[in-house]
């Protein structure tokens, strides 16, 4: 199918894809995005590169502005299901920067003056609970944990009947690291899903996929796969401060429209942005 | 054992007799998908598909029987080439104790990754120290002391820096007349000059035998970068390779021994500590292939 456009010369084709890929945009996401840029310019200068960089920008843009809800538990529509707490999980494989992200959510939160309570429900991994308690007593939150190898979902139920009990705004989860391939850890974090459901109303919860910007196609894999186990309703971009792009975001939000969220910039409590479109992709353009 | 799905790409080339060299040029172009698909570095998999063209093309395959098998044999056996040799051992020390640093950028399983390879030595009868010299992360030195405890191993933590508390793990090591010290260093950015020149002091005053950079197996194109920064600035003897117990093709760990001519020593695949195997070539390859 011939677009519109003018056909572009190969090495500018192959420069465009060389920017994309490198940027861990991942190669079929790539090829689509090139395809529509070749259909969708017009009245271009076929060897103006600036104006083509311009036009794939645009391109790219696109794919975030089919996504405008990019609040973190957004405001409510009714006043309906305006009940506390509201709930944030956080979910993704091992070492992505769960519990480092929870902590800085949760900062965020007191800071603006929100009642918030951290669950440490990862019993798994060795002094996870230690490495949470030190966060939470560092931005002083309150903390609600089980020993070393409890039953998660009862830790997650403990601390959705504490937050109730005291009027909490906020309920932020941390869990363990999971490969999105072991069917038993999915399994582990689907009822933990079905405990908050039971108990606190869906437009009050936030499931967000935490995903490592130096993953490459993989994040895709597990972004399908946690958002088909539980729904992801957003996403936390980590470690932004590296070298690495975070391309991959791009084939998340264009197959599965889950919108990206916060990003991590670095291992302090602070280092933690809104994102923006439009900033993301001028980091991977320029 | 290549998969079905990648012999797939030359069934065109089994018919003898209709081979071109533009219909090898396509499949290349398809084994050049398969190895982005697989997080192989762009400018690695440009260059690789460069070298395969050659010998793809050249009079041999064209004339042969069944030169689609001979493409996929050529591709498999560059992959291989690329990755270096099997099962490499560990340079051990003349003088006990041997010391192995393990480093890499945050999250990669470094820290779950030294108590392996106690685990790993132990098995052979070497006496085994961790050396605790994460000082920045919360907990670290608590995780490595929970893993050491499970190991029935002492874990190193004294000294007010990290180079001093590695330095004081190998004197110590020393008068326990332990065969291994292993040191588990804060996982750090190859672009953070600070903490790099940390390593580089580490390894000059600790004198290691080994340091062994930890790469997650989902890393994508930035693996060249990173494998890069840490061969340049400290200098690598291996690899170890994480998280290959999940669907990560695991490309990245071709542009690393590329980049830095080092060798993958072991494999993580798992979260328990007797997840730790030798590394094979020839089943990275089948694997990146898809
Ligand atoms: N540079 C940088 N490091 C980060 C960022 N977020 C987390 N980290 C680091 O990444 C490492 C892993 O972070 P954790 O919060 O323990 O990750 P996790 O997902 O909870 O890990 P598991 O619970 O073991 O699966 C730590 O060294 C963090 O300091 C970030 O945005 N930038
Ligand atoms: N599935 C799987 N998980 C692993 C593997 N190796 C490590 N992990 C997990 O990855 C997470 C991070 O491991 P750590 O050992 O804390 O990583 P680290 O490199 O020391 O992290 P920092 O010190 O923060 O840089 C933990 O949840 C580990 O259990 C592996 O081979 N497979
Ligand atoms: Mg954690
Ligand atoms: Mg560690």
């Amino acid at each position: 199918v011939f677009g519109t456009g003018p056909r572009l010369e190969y090495e500018i084709l192959e420069k465009l894809e060389e920017l994309l890929v490198t940027a861990d945009v991942g190669v079929r996401t790539t090829q689509k995005i090139i395809n529509n840029l070749e259909n969708s310019i017009h009245n271009i200068d076929k060897n103006d590169f600036q104006a083509i960089l311009h036009a794939l920008e645009r391109e790219l843009l696109n794919v975030f502005e089919r996504n405008n809800q990019r609040e973190i538990l957004p405001q409510h529509q009714s006043t309906e299901c305006k009940g506390t707490p509201r709930i944030i999980l956080a979910i993704g494989v091992n070492g992505v920067g769960k519990t480092t992200s929870i902590a800085k959510i949760a900062h965020r939160y007191k800071t603006q003056g929100k009642d918030i309570l951290l669950v440490a429900a990862d019993t798994f991994r060795a002094a996870a609970n230690e490495q949470i308690e030190i966060l939470a007593n560092r931005a002083n939150l309150e903390l609600v944990k089980s020993q070393y190898g409890a039953d998660p979902a009862s830790v997650l139920y403990d601390g959705i009947i504490s937050a109730e009990k005291t009027k909490k705004d906020v309920v932020l989860v941390d869990t363990a690291g999971r490969l999105h391939t072991k069917v038993n850890l999915m399994e582990e974090i689907k009822k933990m899903n079905r405990v908050i459901r039971k108990n606190i109303h869906s437009s009050n919860i936030e499931v967000l996929l935490i995903i490592d910007s130096t993953a490459g196609h993989n994040a895709v894999y597990q972004a399908r796969s946690f958002s088909e186990n539980l729904g992801a309703t957003g996403i936390m971009l980590t470690k932004l401060d590296g070298t690495a792009k975070g391309g991959m975001v791009v084939a998340i939000e264009d197959e599965l429209e889950i919108p990206v969220k916060l990003v991590g910039i670095g291992e302090g409590i602070d280092d933690i942005e809104d994102f923006v479109p439009a900033d993301f992709v001028k980091a991977i353009l320029y | 054992v290549i998969s079905e799905k990648f012999q797939n790409i030359f069934r065109n080339l089994k018919k003898p007799g209709r081979l071109t060299e533009d219909n090898i040029k396509a499949a290349l172009r398809e084994v050049q998908l398969v190895l982005l698909e697989a997080d192989v570095n762009y400018k690695v998999v440009k260059e690789f598909i460069g070298n395969i063209s050659e010998k793809a093309v050249g009079q041999q395959v064209l004339k042969s029987l069944q030169p689609g098998q001979q493409v996929i044999k050529v591709v498999h056996e560059e992959l291989i080439g690329l990755l270096g040799k099997s099962a490499c051992s560990i340079n051990m020390a003349e003088a006990q104790p041997t010391v192995i640093m393990v480093v890499g950028l945050q999250g990669g399983g470094k820290t779950t990754t030294s108590a392996k390879l106690v685990k790993y030595f132990t098995k052979q009868n070497y006496q085994c120290s961790l050396a605790a010299a994460d000082i920045y992360r919360p907990a670290a030195v608590k995780q490595l002391e929970v893993l050491g405890s499970q190991l029935n191993v002492p874990v190193f933590t004294e000294g007010n820096n990290a180079v001093k508390i590695a330095t004081n793990s190998v004197k110590l090591a020393s008068r326990d007349s332990k065969d291994i010290v292993i040191i588990d260093t804060a996982g750090r950015l190859h672009i953070d000059q600070t903490l790099m020149k940390e390593l580089v002091d580490m390894k000059k005053a600790t004198k290691a035998q080994e340091v062994l950079l930890v790469v997650d197996a989902m890393t994508g194109q930035d693996a060249v970068k990173i494998a890069r920064e840490y061969q340049d600035v400290l200098g690598i003897d291996g690899v170890i390779l994480t998280k290959m117990d999940g669907d990560a093709r695991g490309g990245a760990v071709i542009s690393v021994c590329a980049v830095t001519g080092k060798p993958v020593k072991f494999i993580g695949n798992g979260e328990k500590l007797d997840n730790l195997e030798l590394f094979y070539p020839d089943r990275m390859a089948s694997r990146i292939l898809g």
